[in-house]
């Protein structure tokens, strides 16, 4: 099972839904595959340094071909990362938007698949709806939108919204998505707000759980943590095994 | 003098500052044009509807040169919007990097100044190392970083700093910036470690003001109001004005 996270609007909780959705998965299921496709590398930041040459990074895989098994460490706890590089910003510029380009990654991870046992894969996407996010949508069987629970994430909401339909049309099947409040601060009438307008608009496609704004959360990535292993008590580590629940449950997890 | 409020990490406070920086200096001193660099629109969309028509967007300008002074839209007590519009993601596709793109806004606002009083002109950027913000920061004789308080975001600071060390090498000039803190919570560790970094690493680079996280400056995009309209009252004014006042007083502000 291939997942997603999306969502052009920044600074959402992307690479903190990936990080701790993939360590939940790990901790319950098996080990998870990830791949970050930010050329911001923050996900690969939190598991250590991101590596200074780019063909030891995902981007390898774009001019060169490289196969993705070649790419991958070990994340401990976690299972293995495709770490990115500042590089991968050529992919967006230098491959223009020709359409194999859009299928590189869905193509890899059938190479992989063939050749490792299957493994659910999370892809950590960057702020931009551009070739690199495009080819995390094509590979993906799943979206994942985090949501701030705040106006301006709302309003970006809507635009993931649009652009999945357009691209519903084109690619002629469902694209599977989940919309995720998180950041939830419930001494906020903000907070309550957003989530019944998310709701209404939404509908079953927004997940019942909530992640709590905790610090707990920002303060893991610092520790190069996951929030299981950094405070398994908190109330970021609960919401995130209630959110796995949810989606194992709701049928999202295949 | 032109201000660029960049920051390729997501989430920072872009946006915001561009908003309520507008609005104080406006307050302050006299009526200020605002660019919307950005594809998603979000300062658009707190200024009121973005136009649905492209040729009425800061795009306009990109294929068909139309002169700025065109694309002007009043904004009640700020001053004037050039609004932006989804079609500006073409910028940084169908454009290329080829050199003189990156210049059409400075040559655009030059035109501008020539025709018209010279206001302070404030551009969003949005979350993207691309066409779009590298014109912003050609054309600005100074930069605001915004820097949430937050690890991940403190991480995304350094990588500004090399890029701007990379671009002064280009640009044979110093690019003037400001780091802002923003979302600064005083109950959380975090910020006060986030800030004694950015003060050791970044110096008088960083703004002495800090923004505090105050839920009125979340809350004023959903009135379409700045924080001084929405709660003048509120700690988020203060900051924001106590911001210009530093601006002013450190001669960022010419
Ligand atoms: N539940 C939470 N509680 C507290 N802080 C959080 C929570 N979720 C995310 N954060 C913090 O919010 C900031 C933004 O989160 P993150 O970087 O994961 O978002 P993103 O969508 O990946 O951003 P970008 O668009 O830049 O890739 C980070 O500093 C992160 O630590
Ligand atoms: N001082 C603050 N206190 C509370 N909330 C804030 C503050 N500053 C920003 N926010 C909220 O944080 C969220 C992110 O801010 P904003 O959209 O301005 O960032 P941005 O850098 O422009 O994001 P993007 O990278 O997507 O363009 C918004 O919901 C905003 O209302
Ligand atoms: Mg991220
Ligand atoms: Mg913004």
């Amino acid at each position: 099972m291939r997942i997603a996270v999306f969502n052009q609007k920044g600074g959402v909780g992307k690479t903190t839904t990936t990080l701790n959705l993939a360590a939940g998965l790990a901790l319950r299921y098996h080990p998870i595959r990830l791949i970050d496709l930010d050329p911001q590398a923050h996900l690969s930041a939190i598991h250590g340094s991101p590596p200074s040459d780019w063909r030891q990074s995902i981007y390898a895989h774009y001019p060169e071909g490289t196969p993705l098994g070649d790419l991958e460490v070990d994340w401990e706890g976690l299972g293995r990362l495709i770490p990115s590089h500042s590089e991968l910003m050529k992919v967006d510029s230098a491959f223009g938007k020709g359409p194999e380009v859009l299928e590189k990654l869905n193509r890899g991870l059938r190479e992989l698949d063939r050749t490792l046992p299957r493994r659910a894969t999370l892809i950590d996407c960057c702020p931009y709806l551009g070739v690199l996010s495009l080819n995390a949508i094509f590979a993906a069987d799943g979206l994942i939108v985090p949501v701030s629970s705040d106006y301006l994430s709302m309003r970006g909401a809507e635009q993931v919204e649009r652009t999945l339909k357009s691209l519903e049309r084109v690619l002629l099947r469902r694209v599977e998505r989940r919309y995720l409040l998180t950041r939830f601060d419930r001494r906020r009438r903000m907070s309550f707000d957003v989530e019944a307008r998310m709701r209404e608009r939404f509908g079953r496609d927004v997940c019942e759980t909530t992640i709590a704004e905790n610090v707990a959360v920002a303060e893991s990535p610092a520790m190069n943590r996951d929030i299981f292993a950094h405070d398994a008590k908190s109330r970021g580590a609960e919401d995130y095994a209630a959110l796995i629940e949810e989606l194992a449950a709701t049928r999202f997890l295949r």
